[in-house]
């Protein structure tokens, strides 16, 4: 939050100042197995993570004038991109390769495979690299995020015409920010980034329906709803 | 739409912030 309303475009300005601040993990304690105490960990911090996503999302210019439907179907489709996105913008430059999921909880590639989630950390440190080399920026990513979730390709929409407009205006904001950086091509390098979002957020959407299967890993209920959508 | 009544009821409590 150093560079509050540095953007010369308004949109990107307003989605910097509205990003909610970062949350802490809770450590859960309620088991000692280590690796299903970093899982509860990590679901619990999800969950509030997507509640602050979705007061976010309603703040987003456009998204509030959509019809309700398709702003559910929006977040539904989007969400874990749009909270990946926030993953990757924090674990970039993080010693030992960690993922920084929040600032107490920084899981490297042995704690992640201890976890069940070796697959997720390759996808995700792949991702993180991609960001790490452009030198994504608190703008960039918080209108990645707002892009990521405009474009989730819902489907079918209520109203596609409005939900094209809600995407041509965060388009519109992201490369009036980067014009006015003299970074012209880097809002098209920053929209070529989306299908590896995409993918990862897939492999995160099912690593976590595998725990919850599998290693009988209890989810919130708000959690088990937006896994239920996809 | 039932099935997803907690993102329903989020996104319809428009004027007081999501809770937590």
């Amino acid at each position: 939050h150093a560079s509050l309303g540095s953007s010369r475009n308004k949109v990107v300005s307003h989605l910097l100042l509205t990003e909610p601040v970062p949350l802490a993990a809770n450590q859960d304690d309620s088991t000692n197995d280590s690796s299903l105490r970093t899982l509860l960990t990590l679901c619990d911090l999800l969950n509030r993570e997507l509640l602050l996503l979705i007061g976010w999302a309603k703040q987003i210019p456009g998204f509030s004038g959509l019809s309700l439907v398709d702003q559910m179907s929006l977040l539904q489709s989007g969400w874990m991109e749009a909270l990946l996105v926030g993953v990757a913008w924090r674990s970039q430059g993080a010693s030992r390769e960690e993922l920084v999921f929040a600032s107490n909880l920084q899981l490297d590639e042995a704690e992640c495979r201890a976890a069940g989630l070796a697959d997720l950390y390759e996808a995700l440190r792949h991702l993180t690299a991609r960001y790490e080399s452009m030198k994504l920026s608190a703008e960039e990513a918080a209108a990645l995020k707002a892009v990521a979730l405009a474009n989730s390709d819902a489907d079918p929409l209520d109203c596609p015409d409005a939900v094209h407009r809600f995407q041509d205006g965060l388009h519109e904001a992201l490369q009036e920010h980067e014009a006015s950086r003299r970074e012209q091509r880097r809002a098209g390098r920053l929209l070529m980034s989306l299908p590896l979002l995409r993918q990862t957020a897939d492999r995160a959407v099912h690593a976590l329906l595998r725990l919850h299967r599998q290693r009988r890993v209890p989810l919130h209920k708000l959690l088990l709803e937006m896994l239920d959508a996809k | 739409k039932e099935k997803h009544k907690i993102l329903h009821r989020l996104l319809q409590n428009s004027t007081s912030p999501v809770e937590l």
